[in-house]
């Protein structure tokens, strides 16, 4: 079971999000900086494909969500990232 | 659910275990594994067998910790527990052997439910937003009574078709290409559409129905809707079909229920007895792909019908379906398709985006024209129709 009290900094949550393609992957050498609205928005297509209340903010259960095992392939992946039908 | 965008050409496929895991018997892991791809064997035709030696296989299997060559290192225990790659990049599954892979165990993690969702990768599909689906991402523990959910039968059979009983020929026919239907072409306004159980989607005008494709019109339509559903009337008003796996037609103050194509029970029934607070000549119904509960719609209204609540309908009901951004009043019918719900109004539908809660920002923008993006009407409008709403 996922860990109580859990608290995940912003980092973690972009390199979370980012791994699972709701960012664009994170280059560590470049420090690209990451914007509070893309953080946000990013969390809240997360709570939304998780089925979590959509907030934006990194609250317990979707710190609680992010620490849970999963599998590794990302959630947005090819054409259907961005909608999977053309109509 | 989502299908990542490639499949196997065959349903004949092989796979290897390169790489067992070190906790497991070897004869318990192979054990396992065959029952996982079962899990995808049940609802098609696809079948799977195991091979040995240097064999090149369809699907290889390893077990492997850290980074083992593919640039996707794993976590050690927790986090990531398995990967896998669709078809269009080989298919291969790795399994983290840092977790502590057990079989029919609520301890470690389960090994036969992981795989089934890595085979799920293997063969096309993306991961799901239903929670019960197998395809979802998370891993809730072992479950002992575990079933594939209803999502997950409908997205492997839209890639690899439903099971037939009788024995498939040599060799796979492609689908019929898609058709253009002239009198859904010249009016394109209908009455409703709705999913199969087997995730098919249908369109019903009058007397007629027509089974669509992702392009356009199958071949071989329109049909009667009586020759199909018997003693379910024409001009019908709305339908759905509920997780259930019924489907439930509605005119005027009545309503049928179906089990795919056969009349499940003594119908029809008042509206106002099976479906205490919905009003009769709905405009629309659908299962909402945002929150999967039944909403009904007529003229500049809407309500949410949820089985398990009681009332199934709460007092704040009706709303005004404006509160559905973008979305007009006075619909024909709405169905939920890849994800979106679809709304139709005469000649155009609009998409909507259930994380905005609004109709979706496209290019072309919303409406478009039925005509040419669901019944393949290549003359009509291509581009947003008119601002008349």
């Amino acid at each position: 079971a996922a860990p109580t009290d859990l608290v995940v900094s912003d980092t973690t949550a972009a390199n979370y999000l980012a791994q699972y393609g709701y960012l664009p992957p994170i280059n560590p050498e470049k420090g690209a900086f990451l914007s509070g609205d893309k953080l946000t928005a990013a969390i809240e297509e997360f709570q939304a494909f998780a089925g979590l209340n959509i907030t934006g903010e990194l609250n317990e259960e979707t710190a609680e969500l992010m620490a849970t095992p999963r599998c590794g392939v990302k959630d947005k992946v090819g054409p259907a990232a961005d909608g999977r039908s053309k109509r | 659910y989502a299908l990542q965008g490639s499949r196997w050409r065959t349903k004949n496929l092989t796979y290897k275990i390169s790489k067992y895991p070190t906790g497991l018997n070897k004869q318990e892991v192979e054990k396992e594994i065959a029952n996982a791809f079962s899990v995808w064997t049940g609802e098609t035709d696809l079948t799977f067998t195991r091979k040995t030696g240097h064999e090149n296989v369809h699907i290889d299997i390893r077990f492997e910790v850290g980074e083992h060559g593919d640039g996707d290192p794993f976590d050690g225990p927790g986090g990531t527990l398995a990967h896998a790659y669709f078809p269009v990049y080989g298919g291969d599954a790795h399994f983290d052997d840092s977790e502590r892979w057990t079989i029919r165990s609520y301890r470690g993690t389960n090994l036969f439910q992981v795989a089934a969702h890595e085979f799920g990768h293997s063969l096309g599909l993306s991961h799901s937003d239903v929670k019960s689906a197998l395809m979802a991402p998370f891993y809730r523990g072992y479950d002992p009574h575990f079933t594939l959910d209803q999502d997950d039968v409908s997205a492997i059979q839209a890639l690899y078709g439903t099971k037939t009983k009788s024995s498939v020929p040599r060799g796979s026919r492609p689908p019929p290409p898609a058709e253009q239907d002239p009198e859904l072409c010249k009016d394109p306004k209908i009455d409703a559409m709705f999913n199969t159980k087997d995730g098919e989607i249908i369109a019903f005008k009058g007397k007629h129905y027509w089974k669509l494709t992702d392009d356009g019109v199958a071949s071989g339509y329109p049909r009667r809707i009586s020759s199909t559903w018997k003693e379910l009337p024409s001009n019908i008003d709305a339908a759905f079909t509920y997780r259930n796996g019924k489907t439930y037609f509605f005119k005027g103050t009545q309503y049928w229920r179906y089990i795919n194509t056969t009349m499940d029970g003594d119908y029809p029934k008042e509206i106002s007895d099976g479906f205490t607070g919905i009003p009769d000549n709905i405009d629309a119904a659908t299962v909402w792909t945002g929150n999967g509960k039944i909403y009904f719609y007529k003229g500049t209204k809407f309500w949410r019908f949820d089985p398990a609540s009681k009332p199934p309908v709460r007092n704040s009901y009706p709303k005004l379906i404006q509160n559905w951004e973008g979305i007009p009043n006075h619909i024909n019918a709405a169905v939920p398709y890849k994800g979106y719900t679809y709304f139709f109004q005469d000649n155009a539908y609009y998409r909507f985006n259930d994380r905005l809660f609004k109709v979706d920002d496209a290019n072309p923008a919303f409406p478009r024209s039925t005509a040419y993006w669901w019944f393949g009407c290549k003359s009509a409008n291509k581009g947003t129709i008119g601002n008349d709403r």
